[in-house]
């Protein structure tokens, strides 16, 4: 594996995305995880529809009745892909743009689907698979505990303490070997989120958080997903 | 948990707590919360529907960069501070910007991505 790998310089990531009031973290998490995979599909980068699964994305757990995908209200990349994989795929972000709220009603038309999932899965708890993961597939689904990142600023995040109750949905779009940690007095490697609170949040809009130790549950529950070439426009 | 991280951590790392002072703008009554807030206001467009309100955020404010400086101290190798968020609460913020089903586990008969050479 490379020592350091970041997706943003081969060109597989979106720009930053702002979700507004909503807590549909969820479907950022899901459409720029899949806009990566349909790049390295189909050699181009396209900004997909996060509206498209805040206002038609009702998938329910089956282990967990009730539990489902619910607009600002909440969801989960896994089951998003699930129903992306049963609606057939994911229309342009300008054809079916974000508005921020989950009151309107479901415009997804079909013959403007320009992504769609061939087959996801999940990534074992293991940070040299999640990192070859990534390497090979493309930026992962993930999701964090996020109480540091209300007030985070920018650096190499490395709660001495951090719950790992999954409270927020992001992607991970590559790592890095040296963070200097000047308290540690030592290089601190890390991993490079993209986040959906715009791009005065954080490091741009980014987040490193070090890698080492399932820090704030960053490596609990990490998705890949794989794309399949589309021809309508 | 919480504990077996720290524990892990402090066995894995030697820590070092910077005790150099001086940093603390809140005591500077030019660099007071207050300074802080006009700044935060005007930095991130923020205006509130009546004194009370905003009495309330400013309060909310002062919490929180009391919150900051706890986060900074528990996470030294990153910078914390005030963000866009800093006029909410832990729960406004939880309620209002997270949003992953947190009861949820991952579906027992989920594919599992097959296992990646990493040696070469």
């Amino acid at each position: 594996l490379p020592t350091d790998f970041d997706w943003r310089d081969r060109g597989a990531v979106a720009a930053v995305k702002n979700q507004g009031a909503c807590g549909s973290c969820w479907s950022f998490s899901t459409t720029g995880a899949l806009e990566g995979a349909n790049f390295l599909a189909t050699g181009k980068l396209v900004s997909l529809s996060e509206q498209q699964l805040v206002d038609c994305d009702h998938e329910c757990d089956p282990e967990e009745p009730g539990s489902c995908d619910s607009g600002c209200n909440g969801g989960l990349m896994n089951s998003a892909f699930e129903y992306t994989l049963k609606a057939g795929g994911l229309m342009r972000e300008e054809d079916y743009p974000y508005t921020g709220t989950d009151r309107g009603t479901c415009k997804f038309d079909k013959s403007k689907i320009v992504a769609s999932v061939a087959n996801f899965s999940v990534v074992s708890l293991d940070e040299e698979q999640i990192a070859a993961n990534v390497v090979k597939n493309g930026p992962l689904a993930v999701a964090i505990n996020a109480v540091f990142m209300q007030t985070y600023v920018g650096g190499v995040s490395c709660p001495y303490i951090c719950s790992k109750r999954l409270d927020h949905g992001v992607l991970l779009v590559g790592y890095g070997s040296a963070g200097y940690a000047p308290i540690r007095m030592k290089e601190k490697s890390y991993w490079i989120i993209k986040n959906s609170w715009g791009e005065n949040w954080g490091e741009n809009g980014y987040y490193k958080i070090c890698r080492g130790r399932n820090i704030c549950g960053v490596d609990s529950m990490v998705s890949t997903v794989a794309a399949v070439q589309t021809t309508s426009q | 948990s919480l504990e077996e991280n720290s524990v892990l951590s402090a066995k894995s790392e030697p820590l070092i707590r910077q005790v150099v002072g001086g940093a603390d703008n809140l005591n500077d009554p030019r660099l007071g919360a207050e300074h802080h807030f006009e700044l935060f206001k005007r930095r991130f467009g923020k205006s509130y529907k009546s004194q009370e309100e905003h009495d309330h955020r400013f309060k909310v404010f002062r919490a929180n960069l009391r919150r900051a400086r706890r986060h900074q101290s528990l996470d030294p190798s990153a910078t914390h501070g005030v963000t866009q968020f800093s006029d909410l609460t832990p729960a406004e913020f939880r309620r209002t910007f997270l949003g992953l089903r947190s009861r949820l586990r991952l579906p027992s008969d989920a594919n599992k991505a097959p296992i990646l050479p990493t040696d070469s």
